[in-house]
């Protein structure tokens, strides 16, 4: 399954 | 990184520490919403969900805030509704919390990047991070005051989220990275506060108190 997009933001 | 993102979550770090202190100093949550530190937290959860699925070692910054935020603003929610709940103020903290988690979640099943469990969970977070402050002030309204720590503690958790707008666009304009819908919430959390900025710079700042036309 796709991980979700690395969120580089708190 | 840059000086608007770090500066943004030091203030963030700031307003949760300005927090626990009033509570723990004065041992009352005179004036403090339970309900905004309960949407806190369940922000902070769903964001930070991936730490608890895919637990990885603590090897940078980044994860040590993330488990601060959560224990952090787990903590303050405790103090609030079991140990000090003698001096809950329950009945001036009446904003239904469902009416700002329902449209957030459902919002978030509507407008998303993509239609996947973590995606919506974090789009839900930041949806529900722009009204979670509601709370707080709509019982300050009805209080017709903020005690001076508790205005300090506002005036830094709005700037935190104002600050993210900065950082945003130094983003936009030197990395060009654009994440629409964090913009938009951002924006809508920090004009929230546009009227409490507007007291905390004209009173506050000169040692006045905040008192609301009751």
């Amino acid at each position: 399954s796709s991980v979700a997009q690395n969120k580089d933001e708190l | 990184m840059n000086i608007f993102r770090l500066f943004g979550d030091l203030s963030h770090l700031a307003a949760i520490a300005i927090l626990l202190l009033k509570i723990w100093k004065t041992r009352s949550c005179a004036g403090v919403s339970g309900k905004t530190q309960l949407l806190f937290a369940v922000c902070f959860i769903t964001r930070y969900i991936d730490l608890f699925l895919h637990f990885v070692s603590l090897y940078n910054t980044e994860k040590v805030m993330k488990l601060i935020y959560i224990s952090a603003s787990v903590f303050t929610c405790y103090l609030i509704f079991f140990k000090f709940k003698a001096t809950y103020d329950g009945n001036h903290d009446s904003m239904r919390a469902e009416f700002l988690i329902v449209p957030a979640a459902g919002l978030a099943c509507l407008i998303n990047t993509k239609f996947d469990a973590i995606e919506i969970l974090w789009t839900f977070s930041i949806y529900l991070e722009a009204v979670a402050i509601l709370p707080q002030l709509f019982l300050i309204s009805k209080t017709g005051e903020a005690e001076t720590i508790t205005s300090h503690y506002l005036f830094a958790q709005g700037s935190y989220r104002a600050l993210y707008i900065l950082n945003w666009i130094y983003r936009y304009h030197y990395e060009s990275h654009v994440d629409t819908i964090a913009i938009v919430a951002g924006v809508v959390q920090t004009i929230l506060y546009c009227d409490f900025f507007y007291l905390y710079i004209t009173k506050v700042v000169k040692g006045q108190k905040i008192v609301l036309p009751a």
